[in-house]
């Protein structure tokens, strides 16, 4: 856009080749497109379209579960999402991120059914220095985040988060699975679980928000953790998300190791965007 | 169901006996919207909606049998459908030969961003192998991963096949033993999981060409995620810089995502796709039909 005179058709293009590029949702781009049209000249669209990306994206802070009403510890956090997102790396940070603030936590391995899932996740509860709360392989997920809970209760720990199987919105039984974990939960803490948080990978299209509908409909997402940012995809699907289904980012991954989560900060993701 | 593009293309058809740039105009944008919707790339798009309407401009009145044995002109719309359908089909590429089994030493190695499926990939492809009469070897290439070794040995006993692992903490060397041990007992495929990497990470990308040294692949196929979104060009094209690929696999097609990516990669890289995933069990790999993700792209 740099040195442009005038928003011609060929810049708009240009412009609209970017929005679509980088996975906003189809209305999200439109929405955008528009702003950009209506900026006038060339280098005010990218400080109106950052813009109006912020506003997006904070339109979402405050809304339910983000400031879990919680009647004493734990507060319990389950972690969901398709297959190969991220999700059982993500609890390993999580767990050390809260850690660093003086937390105790527990992590419960309630996906009983992947090779080797146990074992990943037992690797960063040591990495992490927090205690591994596990079922028998193949064994009922509900029963593995139900004893955590109660392990959780009676020894005073201020955080469960519970890690599940990946699995596709498309199969019905295992969005039923999710939906009877998040209530047996529930059964064992009321109010539990408080944040559920569903991880996407930064790399995924359009599916994002069907993954952020379907989800939300069998347990209630209260928020998104956006990993591989450290890739070249910007994870522009959130924009939509945010548009179509209201639910707050809260931490992006951006790389493999203990401490390469942190907490979304909306102002640089909207400038690393548009840059 | 119909994408809103065959619907919108049926009404404007209807009773009209010639293709024309304005009663294409509509059902086009109908498409378009579809097609980004899928995740197709922007310019993509707009190549094969180009392409489409030439087919359909340039298209000569077509005849069928109806019923009571009486020629019938084929309806505007059904040719409109069969336009898509064929471009989208050559696009994607003829059904490209799966890796087929075949008795005799070979390296085959998988690579990818994260996640996208290699592990389970290579236990799927190594049932096949063994199906089709190999006697195939696994190799637990992932040194980085927590348990990757792990995953792929409990995947390995599910299906009874061998999985060489250990030796080094050096992927390169672990692949150049899985080799000579092949060797040594005479078996064929040797499958080589690799760890997940991003294309842009120098370090690992350094390493795939240590491990293509070590143990030189006669075949390397690229695993991607069908739900990608746009930046399946620019990942598929920086592994494709650096290795020559000559293969796709696409995964997780048992879900809903359109699976427009693919296309993307095709046309970026010209790499075929070899096989699909449709779902974790061992069994749920096939070969590519370029019929059905073209239905499937277009809705
Ligand atoms: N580069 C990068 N890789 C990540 C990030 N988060 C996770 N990964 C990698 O993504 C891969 C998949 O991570 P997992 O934690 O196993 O994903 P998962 O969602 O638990 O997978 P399933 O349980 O099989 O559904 C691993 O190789 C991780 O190291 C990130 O922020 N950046
Ligand atoms: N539903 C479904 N899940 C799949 C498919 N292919 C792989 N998966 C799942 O996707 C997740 C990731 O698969 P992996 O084989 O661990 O992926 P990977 O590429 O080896 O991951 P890294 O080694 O961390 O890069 C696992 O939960 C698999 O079971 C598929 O076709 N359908
Ligand atoms: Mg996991
Ligand atoms: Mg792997």
């Amino acid at each position: 856009l740099h040195g442009r005179r005038e928003l011609d058709a060929k810049t708009l293009d240009e412009i609209e080749n970017l929005l679509f590029g980088a996975d906003l949702g189809v209305r999200t781009a439109d929405d955008l497109l528009g702003i950009a049209r209506d900026a006038g000249s060339p280098d005010r669209v990218k400080e109106r379209l950052q813009a109006r990306a912020l506003e997006i994206l904070q339109a979402t802070e405050g809304e339910p579960g983000s400031d879990p009403e919680c009647g004493g510890p734990p507060r319990v956090v389950l972690v969901v999402g398709v297959n190969g997102s991220g999700k059982t790396t993500t609890v390993g940070r999580l767990a050390a991120l809260a850690r660093t603030r003086g937390e105790r936590v527990l992590i419960a391995a309630a996906d009983t059914f992947r090779a080797a899932a146990i074992d990943q996740l037992a690797v960063w509860a040591e990495r992490a220095g927090v205690e591994l709360v596990r079922g028998s392989p193949g064994g009922d997920p509900a029963a593995v985040a139900f004893d955590a809970v109660e392990a959780a209760l009676a020894r005073g720990v201020d955080l469960v988060l519970v890690d599940t199987a990946g699995r596709l919105q498309t199969h019905a039984g295992l969005m039923d699975e999710l939906t009877k974990i998040s209530r047996v939960i529930g059964r064992k803490l009321p109010g539990a679980p408080h944040e559920v948080l569903l991880v996407l990978d930064a790399n995924t299209g359009q599916n994002a928000i069907r993954q952020a509908h379907e989800f939300s409909r069998a347990v209630g997402v209260t928020g998104i953790v956006l990993a591989k940012l450290d890739g070249t995809a910007k994870g522009g699907v959130v924009l939509g998300i945010a548009q179509e289904v209201g639910i707050p980012v809260r931490f992006v991954g951006i790389g493999e190791g203990l401490r390469d989560l942190c907490e979304f900060d909306a102002e640089a993701f909207v400038r690393a965007l548009f840059a | 169901t119909l994408t809103r593009g065959f619907r919108e293309a049926r009404d404007r058809l209807r009773g009209v006996t010639s293709f024309s740039e304005d009663n294409l105009a509509e059902p086009l944008r109908e498409i378009r919207m579809s097609l980004l919707e899928a995740d197709v790339d922007l310019t993509e798009v707009r190549t094969f909606l180009d392409a489409v309407k030439q087919r359909c401009l340039g298209s000569e009145v077509a005849l069928r049998t109806g019923k009571r044995g009486k020629r019938q002109r084929v309806s505007l719309s059904d040719r409109f459908t069969k336009a898509c359908y064929e471009e989208l089909c050559q696009l994607l590429g003829a059904d490209a030969e799966e890796v087929a089994p075949r008795r005799g030493a070979r390296t085959l190695m998988l690579l990818g961003l994260q996640g996208t499926g290699k592990t389970s990939s290579a236990a799927k492809l190594a049932l096949h192998l063994k199906k089709g009469g190999e006697r195939p070897l696994l190799v637990a290439a992932d040194v980085h991963r927590p348990a990757a070794i792990e995953q792929l040995r409990v995947l390995g006993a599910e299906i009874e096949v061998e999985v060489f692992h250990g030796g080094s903490s050096d992927a390169a060397e672990v692949c150049r033993l899985a080799v000579a041990h092949a060797a040594e007992r005479g078996l064929d495929s040797v499958i080589l999981d690799t760890a997940g990497r991003l294309q842009i990470d120098e370090n690992l990308m350094d390493e795939l060409d240590r491990i293509a040294e070590a143990a030189p692949p006669d075949l390397s196929l690229l695993v991607c995620d069908a739900m990608m979104g746009r930046e399946a060009v620019n990942v598929a094209r920086g592994f494709a810089e650096r290795r020559r690929l000559d293969g796709l696999v696409l995964t997780k097609l048992d879900g809903d995502s359109r699976g427009g990516a693919a296309l993307a990669i095709r046309q970026a890289t010209g790499v075929p796709i070899r096989f699909i995933s449709v779902g974790e069990a061992p069994d749920r790999l096939e070969p590519f039909q370029a019929e059905g993700l073209a239905s499937r792209i277009l809705g």
